[in-house]
């Protein structure tokens, strides 16, 4: 499904150049459970970033669905993304004086979805990561986690075939983080591919391969036992 | 230190009230190291903002170093806060378009502190958690563990009597999350009050006693027991 070679990002501030990401170089095949772990700082957001369309590379290639993404100009990017991948954003990025349904409803938008089939869809989702009763509740009058569950509800509601989400279990405690990973974890097997960012190593137990960064290098990559 | 009796905040929403949180007593003496945990929306951050002089009570009564807060007006409550009281907040709240320096030497600025004082004092802290090399860095430069150790190094610059963090270790890797509880420790054994909000139990570990919240409500309050 996606595929990276010798994948750079560098960032310059004034005379100082951040190597956030150097060469990596991974394959991810359709319907595998990835997770991505290592310390603040190691280059996992923007792998992510990258891998999901949101930016570019400094160098290196990405295929993704055996297209060149390199070799897009900005709205075709954009096309992409908003109609293959669903994205849990590290800051959830909801929009504030909006209610959950309205934040939910944005990737149906962009696809002309329906109204009605729009609401529908969108409270499904919402029902299914624990929001049933805060669904007209604006962004600025939920809690840290129910925000973090709306970002997870919005980026799964347009059906995308690739799910990435970063660290998408970070305000929650541990019993919502463990629902909301079985809810991955169905997506799953419907075949949907799932990259999800965590620093919680019960968290990673869920996915099948285990991606593992530092200083901007991806050092390991490895399989997960499940008993 | 601190002393809540039968604290309540309810939010009206239209027709509906949520209530918040309900009836909450509880005291915490000078030099306590406490952790508050609980599903999400049980009124953690809610009753954080209270005990933080963020936020007014709907009911009940707050005591603050002997003070009622609920008689105080708005200025008082903000000039009490601001020199007592360093808060790290759930979604971080730094200035996007300033320097972490700059955003940790904010409260420093409110107590009038020289400028070559506040610089040196607010670098010492950026150390402490761990960015030294990143101090020129504006907010949206930085990943999201070290926007987090930014909001924790502006919380605890000006020596305050009560470190309030909600879910501090958020967004950080089990190392560095650690290496800021160690330095919670630290200012703990300094003699300042800490109360922690986590999700995860190895954080809530360093703490000496666990406040644990359901549906608004305080429903236990146990010792931590150190092997
Ligand atoms: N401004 C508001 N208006 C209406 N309801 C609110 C508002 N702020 C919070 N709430 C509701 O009050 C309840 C408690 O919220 P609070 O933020 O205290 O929870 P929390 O324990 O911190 O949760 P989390 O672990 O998800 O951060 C939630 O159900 C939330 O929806
Ligand atoms: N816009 C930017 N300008 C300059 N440096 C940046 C920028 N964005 C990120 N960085 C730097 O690149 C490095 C990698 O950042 P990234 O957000 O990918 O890390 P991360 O692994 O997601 O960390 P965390 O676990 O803390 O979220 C960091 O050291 C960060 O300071
Ligand atoms: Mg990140
Ligand atoms: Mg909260």
């Amino acid at each position: 499904l996606l595929e990276t070679a010798e994948l750079s990002k560098d960032y310059l501030m004034g005379s100082e150049v951040v190597n956030a990401l150097r060469e990596v170089s991974v394959q991810v095949k359709g319907g595998e459970f990835v997770a991505v772990m290592g310390p603040s700082g190691s280059g996992k957001s923007t792998f992510m970033n990258l891998i999901g369309c949101l930016d570019r590379p400094s160098s290196g290639r990405y295929l993704f669905e055996g297209r060149d993404m390199s070799q897009l100009n900005i709205d075709d990017l954009a096309r992409t993304r908003n109609h293959r991948v669903g994205f849990v954003f590290q800051n959830f990025s909801l929009l504030s004086r909006t209610s959950a349904l309205e934040n939910v409803e944005l990737p149906l938008m962009y696809g002309k979805v329906p109204r009605r089939d729009r609401k529908a869809k969108a409270t499904a989702v919402l029902e299914a990561v624990g929001l049933k009763d805060r669904i007209r509740h604006q962004s600025s009058q939920l809690s840290g986690g129910q925000q973090q569950r709306v970002a997870i509800a919005r980026a799964i509601v347009n059906d995308p075939a690739l799910i990435l989400a970063d660290e998408p279990t970070g305000a929650l405690d541990t019993f919502t983080g463990i629902e909301i990973m079985a809810l991955f974890q169905a997506l799953n097997r419907d075949g949907r591919t799932i990259v999800v960012v965590t620093h919680e190593s019960d968290i990673a137990q869920f996915a099948d391969r285990i991606l593992r960064f530092r200083d901007g290098r991806l050092i390991k990559d490895e399989r997960v036992e499940h008993p």
